[in-house]
């Protein structure tokens, strides 16, 4: 390396800079990493360059043993086209373009097949290292939240008499703010729990707000950020 | 024996089929992890690394029933999850990384997380660079067995997205996790609506209520709203209610009336009143009554210790529950009402024939958002008929307790965290 660099280190060649994707060939790289190219049965073995020797013949007699219809993916030869497995008779680039659609598809750009610079940029974005998979909407992970979701209502008050509805601003708790979690009681003077007269001493120095009195200004402080805040 | 060993590691070591809808990695709840000591990060403090670990597993521990404990002794064979940064060729991971930009970090099927240490990972709410939190949440999701989900909000999606402030798991996650694991089930000793009187900014008083759960030595915030718990909970007793015993209580009691409005808590032989306006207990309440005091004294005829307790606007009593028998205590004549105390299946008879908890209540909790009282016994409720289920259907007998529901079905994510995860 160079024996004087620059204070801000600007001239030292950043050598694990990723390699941006910018063409097919980087590009069916990446598709194939991640899952959208399903290789069949295929064994991604990487072996240190030092020992290129081993690789060879550890290859030969590994593609000897290996039953029929496997092939043997060398990460850093181009692929040829007999490295790639077929898929269903597809050619490579018909096999490419279903990948990039299904790519597009996930990443909610227009499965256009067509490698444009939308899917370029989706492609170099930071990104986890497991191959990707969707969720199968049908699946009971996610089915949960429709049933639970309406499993509550507010509390309606349906009498329509003098309804007492406490409106709901910032809840103090633990010296924590938590706006969001107030909330405000609606208690009305139906049988239901015969509250009628009970709330006079609070009627009286309390103003009736509407039950939609919600405090707006919602600030979405969790416990996690404890906020000392004196009353 | 290296080519074999070479087949094997790829074999072994091979990323976890992503085809299915995720699945159950582990069958044990409590899982050990472990930041590796050849993996420490050079970007940020050690201790800033196994604090946004820890937090990380935490804030899935909030939603889930897995609990997880750091264990830097046991020999990492023993240790469930291991975490660690590498660049290029890392860790002994036939999956090399690619330098600054795209792949940041990939989990392995036994348990392997590792991170690039060519990104600029940072800490939480940095602003800039790539949150180590959210990526470290996304990876443990991974080993816990789920997918790349790609619905807007998930931690999930295989993309990162530029950190926003106050990161926390949507409601797509929480389901994932639990169609994986289950809910979170488990016994309370109390729920209750802590009520209090605030001033707005336009100087008006108004009555706010928010819906607490404790369950020994912590408590969780229920925002009824958005059917969860509070970002963040459960929390320590004693940081939220200062000065009731911090391993726990029987019972809250919320006595509010024309000429009360006082809020006891009750542990053994003993009881507690809340001041909210100071947000602890009194030593000395504005009756004189110095605290802790005998729960015979203040509540002569009742016997302690209770199972719990809750108030009846209703009839001005306060129920409390000890075994099979329950006690109505009259507050405006200070003693027990006329007959009491009474079987449970008396005063509370079910509705249908056998469906009933019997005696040793857990919670008994009225509950303002549901305008309903509550029995709460293990895993399961009691919803009591109340006036209004009496005037639809008269033939149902007064205080009847009807069918019984399991209560994470009714109130989700009150999650347990492990001891060691409670304080951060």
């Amino acid at each position: 390396e160079k024996l004087f660099h620059n204070r801000d280190h600007s001239d030292v060649l950043n050598s694990h800079q990723a390699e941006v994707i910018t063409d097919k060939y980087t590009a069916e790289l990446f598709l194939s990493r991640y899952g959208f190219i399903k290789p069949v049965n295929w064994e991604e073995i990487q072996f240190e360059d030092s020992d290129s020797s081993f690789n060879d013949d550890f290859l030969d007699d590994l593609q000897d043993t290996l039953q029929e219809g496997t092939s043997v993916h060398r990460s850093r030869d181009a692929p040829q086209d007999g490295d790639h497995d077929d898929h269903s008779g597809l050619t490579e680039s018909q096999a490419f373009i279903l990948a990039l659609k299904e790519f597009q598809t996930m990443s909610g750009l227009p499965a256009t097949g067509v490698f444009d610079e939308a899917t370029k940029v989706a492609m170099n974005k930071p990104r986890c290292g497991v191959p990707d998979k969707e969720i199968d909407p049908d699946s009971g992970a996610l089915d949960a939240e429709n049933s639970s979701s309406d499993t509550f209502n507010e509390t309606e008050s349906n009498n329509t008499t003098s309804d007492y509805s406490l409106g709901s601003a910032e809840s103090f708790k633990d010296d924590i703010f938590n706006v969001n979690d107030t909330e405000s009681i609606l208690i009305s003077n139906d049988t239901s729990m015969n509250y009628t007269d009970l709330f006079d001493p609070i009627l009286n120095n309390t103003s009736l707000n509407s039950s939609h009195d919600v405090n707006s200004q919602s600030v979405n402080i969790s416990a996690r950020q404890s906020v000392a805040v004196r009353r | 024996r290296k080519r074999h060993l070479a087949t094997l590691v790829s074999k072994s070591r091979h990323k976890r089929d992503l085809s299915e809808s995720g699945y159950m990695a582990f069958s044990k709840r409590v899982l050990k992890w472990r930041l590796i000591g050849e993996g420490y990060s050079s970007q940020l403090s050690i201790e800033e690394q196994r604090y946004i670990f820890r937090l990380a597993f935490r804030m899935w521990s909030e939603v889930s029933p897995l609990e997880f404990v750091e264990d830097t002794r046991s020999p990492l064979e023993d240790v469930d999850i291991r975490l660690g940064f590498g660049t290029g060729r890392h860790l002994g991971c036939n999956q090399r990384f690619d330098g600054t930009g795209q792949e940041f970090a990939h989990a392995w099927f036994l348990g392997d997380i590792h991170f690039d240490d060519d990104e600029h990972f940072t800490a939480p709410n940095s602003g800039s660079g790539i949150s180590l939190l959210k990526v470290a949440v996304h990876e443990i999701g991974h080993v816990l067995g789920l997918p790349h989900i790609y619905r807007a909000g998930s931690i999930m999606q295989p993309s990162y997205l530029p950190q926003e402030s106050g990161f926390e798991m949507d409601w797509t996650d929480r389901k994932a996790i639990q169609h994986l694991y289950g809910g979170c089930k488990g016994r309370f000793n109390t729920a209750f609506d802590w009520i209090r009187k605030e001033k707005t900014p336009y100087g008006e008083v108004v009555i706010r209520f928010n819906t607490y759960f404790m369950r020994d030595d912590s408590y969780w915030l229920y925002d009824n709203r958005n059917n969860r718990t509070r970002y963040g909970d459960p929390v320590a007793l004693q940081t939220g209610w200062r000065g009731i015993p911090m391993d726990g209580v029987d019972a809250h009691v919320h006595v509010w009336s024309r000429k009360r409005d006082a809020v006891y808590f009750f542990k053994g032989a003993q009881f507690w009143r809340y001041d909210n306006e100071n947000d602890q207990v009194f030593r000395k309440d504005p009756e004189g009554h110095r605290y802790p005091r005998f729960i015979s004294e203040g509540f002569p005829g009742v016997f302690s210790p209770i199972d719990t307790a809750f108030y009846d606007r209703r009839d001005s009593c306060i129920y409390f529950f000890k075994n099979t028998l329950v006690y109505a205590f009259d507050v405006e004549a200070n003693r027990l009402a006329r007959g009491f105390p009474k079987n449970i299946r008396d005063v509370f008879p079910s509705v249908v024939s056998g469906d009933h908890p019997d005696g040793n209540i857990d919670a008994a909790y009225f509950s303002y958002t549901h305008n309903a009282i509550f029995l709460l016994k293990g895993t399961r409720f009691w919803q009591v008929v109340g006036s209004r289920d009496r005037w639809r259907r008269p033939f149902l007998p007064r205080n009847g307790l009807l069918p019984h529901k399991e209560v994470d079905q009714h109130w989700f994510d009150i999650c347990n965290v492990h001891p060691t995860a409670l304080k951060l």
